[in-house]
């Protein structure tokens, strides 16, 4: 069976698959690859016949890249149909087998278009031997191009003149269709795009105010929320009260709540870098009582910034305007794990007692070196 | 790697290996859309075939595939793999910092286990690529267009090139005080082993940055 567990005889209920228990599981499946989507079938069967187990192994060939590159060359009218028959094989629903190519449809591809590959150096892929496939006409059914069948995949633009050529040419700026009609009516709101103020660049609708900005200007990200005196924005444009900006949990749904709000270690003076701690769009001093070394682990680690190299409690600078906030180490941070250290801290009625604040140093992770392995030094260039 | 040589053992301590089942190693790769539990990550590996006493394996407790990936495209093409537990064999390479680039016609190296144009290797292969502009390199690919989520590096007769297989591995440019920082991600190009010429593209990790270190902060210390 190719999927690892199989259909207790391919109904009801699924065992594990043993190869002593072999069932029969051919089945059909409806056909997701994009490059095929437009046959006059929708049902396929794995394994296909350029050895693919799965649809999924389909999408990420090289065959299915490499068609319709051949494709645009125009060597046959037909190819794009005969390399779905290959990918996607047609399923009987009804027998449950295979339908495969007829043979003068794989000669016809082959003799055409064999050629132009190996212009490049390519090989026509070796698993498609016509002789395996049946003579139409025979007792054995075979596909065959229908009347109407399209030459181009969904992947591709269909040129004026009929050639197909791959969708992501369509208004690049370079005339790729014989008749240059792929960069014709490139507007954006010819091809149902929206287009960035400013500028000639045309965005899909669905890329406004999703929380990635694609204009030059950023303003598809512009005015997309309206929040209320006390919630901030979200990057996805959500509103979330201030409160919870920054507390160490995820209210946003994309978490950007707690993406800039990182424990900021400012330089403050010689001896150090003062912990200050952003919290309701505020900033927050760390009291010095109840600080352990676990708790600078966490800081430098959350930071990205290696471990703490030092750890010192500050005096608090008397005579600097405005109040002091405090944070406090709250009584059970160490049963809080896997969180951040905001989620750690909390805000009490009383300042600090000991009106010592933490200041700590990271010594920086050791990153980017390579071992001198093997006993001599890496080799320098002469 | 085409045009590469054997690398040293442990040479690039920051290159994994990603292996799906009985088919051992698939590649530093990104079809990662597939759920975790598919994936083992090895690291401290350089022999596929005589792993060594460094070898590690962990699995996978999560991909973060980017949002915006296109596979039509091949844009955005990143995701963030994290491993159930911590490593002691892997030498963390840096990122860049935001806006910083390698610049053009600088040399860079490639690593990997993927095909070099005439079979699949055991042993770790390495490849020196030089880096090129974004101008110069859209002038090799009229089929597709190379977007600032992209670099480009290797030759125009691709003789030092990624191939597949290799697709996910790293891309470092040493930095001054021999620090190696990652630039790249081995992404796509043209058909590596056939005559068509081209350089290689790459994710470009610099515009990711920050992405990347929001992804390691949200799984890493937020609870959910």
């Amino acid at each position: 069976c190719i999927s690892t567990s199989c259909p207790s005889a391919c109904g009801g209920g699924s065992a594990a698959c043993d190869p002593r228990n072999y069932n029969n599981c051919t089945h059909c499946e409806p056909i997701s690859l994009e490059l095929c989507m437009n046959l006059p079938y929708n049902q396929t069967s794995y394994p296909n016949y350029l050895g693919h187990l799965s649809q999924r192994e389909s999408t990420v060939s090289w065959e299915s890249s490499l068609f319709p590159a051949l494709v645009q060359t125009g060597c046959y009218q037909y190819l794009m149909f005969y390399a779905c028959t290959l990918l996607v094989p047609k399923c009987d629903p009804l027998t449950l087998q295979r339908v495969p190519p007829c043979r003068s449809l794989c000669r016809n591809a082959k003799a055409k278009c064999e050629s132009v590959l190996g212009i490049v150096g390519l090989q026509w892929p070796d698993d498609s031997d016509c002789s395996q496939f049946p003579e139409e006409g025979g007792n054995a059914t075979c596909l065959l191009p229908e009347a109407g069948v399209d030459e181009c995949s969904p992947s591709h633009f269909k040129c004026g003149s009929g050639r197909c050529v791959l969708a992501t040419k369509r208004c690049d700026g370079h005339p790729d269709c014989d008749d240059h009609s792929d960069e014709d009516n490139c507007g954006c709101s010819e091809r149902a795009l929206w287009e960035c103020p400013g500028s000639k660049v045309c965005i899909k609708a669905a890329m406004i105010c999703d929380g990635f900005p694609d204009c030059p200007l950023l303003v598809d990200e512009a005015n997309c929320s309206a929040c209320g005196d006390n919630e901030l924005p979200c990057n996805n444009h959500r509103c979330v009260h201030r409160t919870l900006w920054c507390d160490g949990k995820k209210h946003c749904s994309d978490s950007s709540d707690e993406w800039d709000c990182g424990t900021t270690l400012s330089l403050s003076d010689r001896s150090g870098s003062v912990l200050t701690v952003f919290r309701t769009a505020a900033e927050y001093q760390v009291c010095a009582d109840e600080w352990t070394h676990a708790l600078s682990l966490l800081t430098c680690g959350q930071l990205g910034l290696g471990v703490p190299s030092s750890v010192s409690m500050l005096p608090d600078q008397p005579g600097i305007p405005g109040r002091r906030r405090w944070l406090h180490v709250h009584p059970e941070w160490h049963l809080r794990n896997g969180s951040a250290l905001q989620a750690r801290l909390e805000k009490r009625s009383h300042a600090c007692h000991s009106r010592r604040r933490v200041s700590l140093i990271c010594a920086r992770e050791e990153c980017g070196l390579r071992p001198a392995v093997g006993g001599y030094p890496h080799r320098k260039k002469r | 790697i085409l045009g590469g040589r054997v690398s040293r053992r442990g040479a690039w301590p920051w290159q994994c290996s990603l292996q799906s089942g009985q088919s051992g190693h698939v590649c530093g790769c990104r079809t990662l859309r597939e759920s975790a539990d598919l994936w083992t990550v090895v690291l401290g590996l350089n022999n596929l075939d005589h792993p060594g006493v460094h070898r590690q394996s962990r699995t996978v407790r999560s991909i973060i595939v980017h949002p915006r990936y296109n596979r039509a495209v091949v844009d955005y093409d990143i995701s963030v793999v994290q491993l159930d537990s911590e490593t002691d064999f892997v030498g963390p390479v840096c990122l860049p910092e935001p806006g910083q680039l390698p610049s053009p016609d600088s040399y860079c190296y490639i690593t990997g286990w993927g095909h070099m144009g005439n079979r699949m290797p055991f042993k770790l292969q390495e490849g020196e690529v030089r880096i090129i502009s974004m101008s110069q390199c859209q002038s090799y690919f009229d089929m597709k267009t190379i977007t600032p989520r992209m670099l480009c590096a290797g030759y125009e007769a691709g003789t030092v090139d990624s191939c597949m297989g290799d697709s996910g591995g790293p891309l470092v440019c040493e930095e001054v005080g021999g620090r190696w920082t990652l630039f790249g991600l081995t992404s796509w190009g043209s058909v590596c082993f056939s005559k068509v010429l081209g350089p290689g593209v790459y994710s470009n990790v610099t515009h990711f940055t920050a992405w990347i270190r929001q992804q390691i902060y949200i799984h890493t210390y937020l609870s959910d």
